[in-house]
């Protein structure tokens, strides 16, 4: 504490016991809402379903199998940035008609405007109804700065020849995101006709859709002097 | 670094344990159960400053003696964090989202006079 100011310690050792841990009780939401650059703590949140998430918590620990996969992309190894932060987005469910489907996942303000992204996978799982490799088309959609519409950013066409994971790099498209008015990640999903809607029909079906990030907190550019 | 207890007026480390579920933060911190904010408190007399810290040795014995015999160069010595960890938060926020994140400095493991 500045010079003759009572530090947090010195002034709540001179507050009677009861006031004191109250004291101390609110010294401690004050300092993980200021480290976490929180203004007050979040609303109830709705969780996903917990087979949903206990499945994207196991892919997310799974070292990946395909090219784009960085080995442990979670483990806890020591961190060489100053806060990096881990995160699993939860679809909110868009428009859809009977072969497509619009998935959006959006980014607090609050994790858009102080980090950057190393990295974000789109993880989907696709359950063929039959033999043989079925064509499936992935777009990534972005605002259109003339419109309200949304335009293709990228579009990526995948051969599924059996029910199972996988994983999509889409780092740069939320890189980009992070600059705008509401960070949301749209994903344009179609499936051969045949194949009716490309999500589970029920909400509570532990093979929906996510997105893992790993971000760093964009710390203040320090220059170290010797 | 020493702990709190009893009659110590000395510098040590206050133990301080804030349950998420007193407060009500269990249903957007997922883990963990509570946060051990503990923190440095007591005396930090002249011929203490710097210990812990200093090795026991001869050089700090020495040290001490004239440290305590001038008085005259009193300088503040407070007592301080001096080994600290980070808190990992695995947390939803406003959005839903599930956030994992180790946040440096927050848990003190010892205190010492500087």
């Amino acid at each position: 504490a500045a010079k003759g100011a009572w530090c947090p310690a010195c002034g709540v050792a001179a507050l009677a016991p009861g006031t004191q841990r109250d004291a101390l009780l609110a010294l401690a939401k004050q300092s993980i809402l200021a480290k976490l650059r929180l203004p007050a703590r979040p609303s109830v949140p709705q969780p996903p379903a917990r087979g949903a998430l206990l499945t994207a918590l196991r892919r997310m620990r799974a070292p990946r199998s395909d090219a784009a996969a960085t080995p442990g992309m979670l483990r806890d190894g020591p961190s060489r940035f100053a806060s990096l932060l881990t995160l699993l987005l939860v679809l909110c469910p868009g428009s859809s008609t009977p072969r497509s489907v619009h998935l959006h996942f959006r980014f607090s303000q609050e994790v858009a405007g102080s980090t950057e992204i190393l990295q974000a996978t789109l993880y989907l799982f696709w359950a063929a109804p039959g033999p043989g490799a079925q064509p499936v088309t992935v777009r990534l959609l972005q605002p259109d700065p003339a419109g309200p519409n949304l335009t293709v950013a990228s579009e990526t066409r995948l051969e599924v020849q059996r029910s199972g994971w996988n994983t999509l790099d889409v780092g740069a498209a939320v890189r980009s995101l992070f600059g705008q008015e509401i960070p949301r990640l749209t994903v344009e999903l179609e499936v051969p006709e045949d194949w009716g809607s490309p999500l589970p029909s029920d909400h509570s079906d532990s093979h929906w859709p996510f997105v893992v990030a790993r971000a760093r907190a964009r710390t203040p550019h320090r220059v170290h002097r010797r | 670094g020493i702990d709190c207890g009893g009659d110590s007026r000395m510098c040590c480390r206050q133990e301080f344990f804030v349950d998420f579920k007193e407060i009500g933060w269990e249903d957007w911190i997922i883990q963990p159960e509570g946060y051990h904010m503990n923190y440095c408190a007591g005396l930090c007399p002249l011929h203490m400053a710097g210990a812990p810290g200093i090795a026991a040795s001869f050089h700090t014995a020495v040290l001490n003696r004239i440290k305590a015999a001038s008085a005259a160069a009193a300088v503040d010595s407070c007592c301080v964090p001096t080994q600290r960890r980070p808190l990992s938060l695995l947390y939803y926020d406003r959005d839903s989202n599930i956030v994992k994140t180790d946040i440096p400095d927050m848990i003190v493991d010892s205190c010492g006079c500087t």
